[in-house]
C-alpha cells in the first residue's frame, strides 16, 4: 500500500507505470518513423538528415518484442532491465523514496540493412486529457506552450503533421490536465525533438540514422558508423507527475531534478591500495 | 597552458555545427578528438585544484593527491574502479546547492564497503549491468556489476570523500534476482 509506483511490462516491451499517489497511468514504449528519402531537386522532395526530421508517412512503425526482462530490487534502487531487441534495450529504475521513475534507454546500432533510415522514438501516452497543449523549455529557461498545428502568430496549415509539431527539448517537456489538475514532466539528460501528437501524449526523439543527404550544406547522410556499425546511444529520462495545484511544489521539484540531470556532481576516484581507512582518514 | 586549450576546445564547441551535429563527418570525428583531448588536460586541472585544496588543511609534507576522471562512466566503465579492491571516491558539486545524489560504479567485485571521512558506514547494492550494456561495441570494462550508493548533501560547490573497499566474504550482498515476477 506504501508503494509510489506500480511497474509491468507487457508482451511488447511496453512498461506501464501507475503512479499511485498522483493517480495518473501511462505506458512508454519505443517506435520508429522511417525517414524520407527524396531526389533533393525541390523542396518538397527533400531526405531526412542532419538538418530536417521528415518522415516518410505520419504513421509511427512498432517494434517486434523479442526480448525479455529481469527485475532485480534491492535496499536503494529496484529496477527492470528490458531487452526489446537487439538494438533496443533499457533499464527502468525507481531509487528508494524518490517520487520520479528513470528511464535509462540504449538504442542502437540502428539496423538499415533495407536501406532504409529510421528516427528512433519513445512515447510515454498518458490518461491526460490535454487538449492538444504541451509545453517545451526554452534553453532551460521558461517553458514555451505549444499547440498541436498552431501557430500563434499566424494562420498556418501543417503540410507535415509529424515534423510540424516538433519542437527542441533542451531539458524538459510536460502536458497537463486542467480539469483533474494533473501534469506529466519529462526531463532529459540532452537536447532532443520531441512533441505531442496525441492528447495525453509525450514522444521524444532518441536515436536517428539515415541513409541520404538532406541538400541543406552538409553533403553527407547522417549515417554515423563506429566500430564498423551505427552508432549506439544511451540517456536518461526522469518522468515525473504531480498535482498541477500544488504548483510551487511541483515546480520546486521538478527544478531539482533538472538541475540534478543537468549539473551532475563530477566523480573522481583515487586508487589508495596500500592506505587504509584510518590512514586516509 | 591546459586552462588556456580547454578555453579554445570550448570556444570551438559553441559553433552551430558543433551544438547540432550538422558538421562533417570528418570535422565531427576532429571535434570529438579536441574535445576528448581537452576534457582530458581538464582532468589536470580539477586533480591539482582539488588536491591543493585538500592539503591546505594537511601539513606540508603530504604529498599531492591524484583525482582521476572517467568519461566512460555513462557506459558503465572505469579502470579505477574495476582494477582496484580499495579507492577513494571524491564527489564535486557544482550547484550552488547542496545535493544528494546516489553514485554508481562499475566493479567487478561482489560486495563492497563505503565509509565517509567519518567513518559511517553508507548503505550499498550491488545491481548487475545488464548484458547489451556490457556487449556495446568498443567497451572494454571488466565491469559486470554497478555498486550503488547514496553521497548525502555533498555541500554546495564543494566536495565530499568517500572511502571504499572490496569486502572478502561475499557479506552484505543485496543482489537479488526475481526474473520470475512480471510485476515491480
Amino acid at each position: 500500500d506504501s508503494a509510489l509506483f506500480n511497474i509491468t511490462v507487457n508482451g511488447n516491451g511496453n512498461v506501464i507505470v501507475q503512479d499511485k499517489h498522483q493517480d495518473i497511468e501511462y505506458t512508454q514504449s519505443f517506435h520508429y518513423y522511417e525517414g524520407a528519402e527524396g531526389n533533393n531537386k525541390v523542396f518538397l522532395n527533400r531526405s531526412s538528415g542532419a538538418y530536417i526530421f521528415r518522415p516518410k508517412t505520419s504513421d509511427i512503425k512498432n517494434l517486434t518484442n523479442t526480448g525479455s526482462h529481469k527485475i532485480y530490487k534491492g535496499p536503494l534502487v529496484d529496477e527492470m532491465h528490458i531487452t526489446i531487441n537487439d538494438w533496443i534495450s533499457q533499464v527502468v529504475r525507481v531509487y528508494n523514496k524518490e517520487n520520479f521513475l528513470e528511464f535509462n534507454w540504449l538504442v542502437g546500432p540502428i539496423p538499415v540493412g533495407e536501406h532504409i533510415g529510421k528516427e528512433v522514438i519513445t512515447k510515454y501516452s498518458s490518461n491526460l486529457k490535454t487538449n492538444k497543449i504541451f509545453y517545451t523549455d526554452s534553453n532551460g529557461r521558461e517553458m514555451i506552450k505549444r499547440i498541436r498545428d498552431f501557430r500563434p502568430t499566424w494562420d498556418v496549415k501543417i503540410a507535415e503533421p509529424v515534423s510540424g509539431n516538433y519542437y527542441p527539448v533542451t531539458s524538459k517537456i510536460f502536458i497537463n490536465d486542467k480539469k483533474r489538475s494533473l501534469k506529466l514532466s519529462v526531463l532529459t539528460d540532452r537536447s532532443e525533438g520531441g512533441t505531442s501528437l496525441r492528447d495525453g501524449e509525450i514522444e521524444l526523439m532518441v536515436h536517428r540514422r539515415l541513409l541520404s543527404d538532406d541538400a541543406f550544406g552538409v553533403g553527407e547522410p547522417l549515417n554515423e558508423e563506429a566500430f564498423g556499425t551505427g552508432l549506439e546511444t544511451r540517456g536518461q529520462h526522469y518522468v515525473i507527475g504531480g498535482r498541477a495545484s500544488d504548483v510551487s511544489s511541483i515546480v520546486l521539484k521538478e527544478k531539482k531534478l533538472a538541475q540534478k540531470l543537468a549539473l551532475r556532481p563530477w566523480t573522481f576516484i583515487t586508487p589508495v591500495e596500500d592506505i587504509t581507512f584510518e590512514q586516509w582518514s | 597552458k591546459n586552462l588556456e586549450e580547454f578555453r579554445e576546445a570550448m570556444g570551438i564547441m559553441q559553433h552551430h555545427d558543433a551544438v547540432t551535429g550538422t558538421e562533417k563527418q570528418k570535422v565531427a570525428n576532429d571535434y570529438a578528438r579536441i574535445l576528448y583531448k581537452n576534457m582530458y588536460q581538464g582532468d589536470d586541472i580539477v586533480s591539482s585544484s582539488l588536491s591543493k585544496w585538500i592539503l591546505k588543511n594537511k601539513n606540508e609534507n603530504s604529498s599531492p593527491v591524484q583525482f582521476h576522471s572517467c568519461l566512460e562512466l555513462n557506459i558503465s566503465s572505469c579502470t579505477y574502479t574495476e582494477e582496484n579492491t580499495n579507492f577513494v571516491v571524491t564527489l564535486y558539486n557544482p550547484q550552488s546547492q547542496p545535493v544528494t545524489t546516489y553514485v554508481r560504479l562499475p566493479v567487478q567485485g561482489q560486495s563492497y564497503s563505503v565509509k565517509d571521512s567519518t567513518g559511517t558506514e553508507q548503505k550499498t547494492q550491488i545491481v548487475p549491468i545488464p548484458t547489451p550494456v556490457i556487449n556495446i561495441p568498443g567497451r572494454k570494462s571488466k565491469a559486470t556489476v554497478e555498486l550503488v550508493f547514496a553521497a548525502i548533501k555533498i555541500p554546495a560547490l564543494g566536495y565530499q570523500s568517500y572511502y571504499i573497499s572490496e569486502n572478502n566474504a561475499a557479506q552484505h550482498v543485496h543482489l537479488s534476482h526475481a526474473t520470475i515476477n512480471s510485476s515491480m
